[in-house]
């Protein structure tokens, strides 16, 4: 099971429809300062469900929509399809290919969709976590995170381990 | 659910040791229950004794050493619950050469298994990629794909990324 | 004091803006009162607007952005009360070529009137100094100074240090 | 003025006297992780009178002396000199060199000089802020704390433009 594909449009400084595919193995992303790389780790997190505004460095949901620059004005919504290669089954649901989506709009709403069809942001995080993904845990490493886990204090540090269980 | 959690625990103990040592070259490591009476809520404390050096608390330890002790208890938590994908965004970017060295290894390995999408500045790390996404940004504020070519290897063994907009 | 503090104020905004221009290649930053009828207690509110881009929140920004905008501060507070030494550990960690190039003019100019201790992994920092300290450690767990000599211009115009033990 | 020479002994991994020469300028302090160069920026603030041991990543004075290793028993005692070229007179005290000294027991004493004699803490820091050198400001940015500036609370970042006013 691997992410095959991402579609960012319309979310932070993906203004234009966007398409990244990954294979298995090591995908590197690389650019100049403020392009947009940890932009596409904030896409996949808030894809696949993330609640936390904070730790996608906004405060509310038209953060991630957006903005408008000099050159172009601001987007009405942003949406990020997230397709997994599931021939393996690692998630438990009779597909081989598995897409999630999320869409949000301006006044706040958001929407979640999977393999097309309107879902709960509930069922997109119970699929997930009945594949051992698990947001919180140490599925996804933000930029200046990486010893995080060593400030903790013991008792955060256990929830840790337990968020990866 | 309380054995469950002392298995996952004895096996990211020991895998954390393991890992350990192969990013530091020899020393040791532990990760313990601040309290092992009490195993359902205690804490957990971790000491390091890196390589010709005694054990220190981790706030004395380098920039560069930090991140690879983290480093390790990521992977620890990877190999006793593996996820099918892991997005590391700059882990690498405290590491000096020799480091960068030992830390792409273990990616190696591990990529066998779980898919890697790693954001990094850091020419190592970019080598061990098999595929590379380039991110850029227009001059209106848009961020978009381009795709980018090795440019063969140069004096030092490393292949330095071309840009083709 | 509160004269002394506002004069102050005034010329470390002036200088701030100057420096995010030369650091970004354009674009607008502001350093304000929070509140401009209570000087004596307001707080400082920073704005970036980066060339291309639509202000933007500080939290938003992109790690070496972020770095950016501090740097010119720095430079700023440094510009309107000079101090005779300045050390800088890692500053320049999350920066990217162009960046670099950018941070090394500033540096160049301020040094004339400013001592620089700068620790530093960046090439391009390395090739801005007037002299270097290499610091080693020995197998048993004890720093010492080494001799560096610069390994002459490679291809990149970059000075390679090698380090005579 | 500037800061000619520092002398570290005992002091965290400086085990053994090593004497460091500056010049005017820019000098770069490199070398591999973890072999002392956030030590040097360390032992530099303490010697001028640090007295946050959590800003010099310890909680007691025992934490930076030599603590011993895994060839090398600990020090008793950590002693670090920094010599300032005064010529300028930037330091308003009727000497070309200034010499401050630091010393610290494993009881928790510690001791200052200033050019031989012993003086008190405060003598110390009245000196230097009377040539605006002031720990507290923009005289010593640490690793990781780059951008703590734009973190601060608008409040806070204010107390730190007036530090250095
Ligand atoms: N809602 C939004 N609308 C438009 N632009 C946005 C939005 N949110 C963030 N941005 C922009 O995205 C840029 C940051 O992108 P990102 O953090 O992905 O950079 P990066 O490629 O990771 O850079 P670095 O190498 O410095 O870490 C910032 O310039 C920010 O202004
Ligand atoms: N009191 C002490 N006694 C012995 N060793 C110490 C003491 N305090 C710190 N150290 C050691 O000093 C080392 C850290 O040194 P330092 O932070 O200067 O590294 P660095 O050269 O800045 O590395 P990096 O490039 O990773 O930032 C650690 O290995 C730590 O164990
Ligand atoms: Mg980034
Ligand atoms: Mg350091």
């Amino acid at each position: 099971m691997y992410l095959r594909e991402l579609e960012i449009h319309g979310f932070k400084s993906f203004a234009r429809k966007t398409k990244l595919e990954f294979g298995t193995g090591v995908t590197a992303v690389i650019g100049p300062n403020g392009t947009g790389k940890s932009n596409v780790a904030d896409a996949i997190r808030w894809a696949m469900g993330e609640q936390s505004m904070r730790s996608l460095r906004g405060s509310r949901t038209e953060d991630v929509i957006f903005g408008g620059s000099s050159g172009r004005s601001r987007s009405g919504m942003a949406q990020v399809t997230v397709t997994f290669e599931n021939s393996d089954n690692w998630l438990p649901i009779d597909f081989d290919k598995v897409g999630i989506s999320r869409r949000a709009y301006r006044s706040g709403e958001n929407e979640y969709r999977l393999n097309g069809s309107t879902v709960r942001l509930k069922d997109i995080q119970d699929l997930l976590r009945s594949g051992g993904i698990a947001l919180g845990g140490s599925m996804v490493i933000g930029q200046g995170e990486v010893d995080a886990a060593l400030s903790l204090r013991p008792e955060h540090r256990r929830l840790l381990l337990e968020e990866g269980a | 659910v309380q054995d469950e959690f002392m298995r996952t625990f004895d096996l990211i103990r020991s895998e954390f040791r393991k890992y350990f040592r192969m990013l530091f070259g020899g020393g040791d490591a532990s990760l313990e229950l601040t309290d092992p009476e009490d195993p359902a809520t205690s804490g957990l404390e971790i000491t390091a004794k890196l390589p010709g050096k005694r054990a220190q608390r981790l706030e004395a330890l380098s920039g560069g050493e930090r991140s690879l002790v983290s480093v390790a208890l990521l992977f620890a938590m990877f190999s006793a619950r593996p996820g099918p994908i892991c997005v590391l965004d700059e882990v690498d970017a405290a590491l000096d050469e020799a480091n960068t060295e030992r830390f792409r290894h273990i990616l190696h390995d591990f990529a066998q298994r779980t898919q890697f999408i790693v954001i990094t500045h850091n020419p190592g790390t970019i080598e061990e990629a098999d595929s590379i996404l380039g991110v850029s940004m227009s001059a209106n504020g848009v961020s978009e794909l381009v795709s980018v070519r090795m440019n063969g290897v140069d004096g030092n063994g490393a292949a330095a990324p071309v840009e083709i907009p």
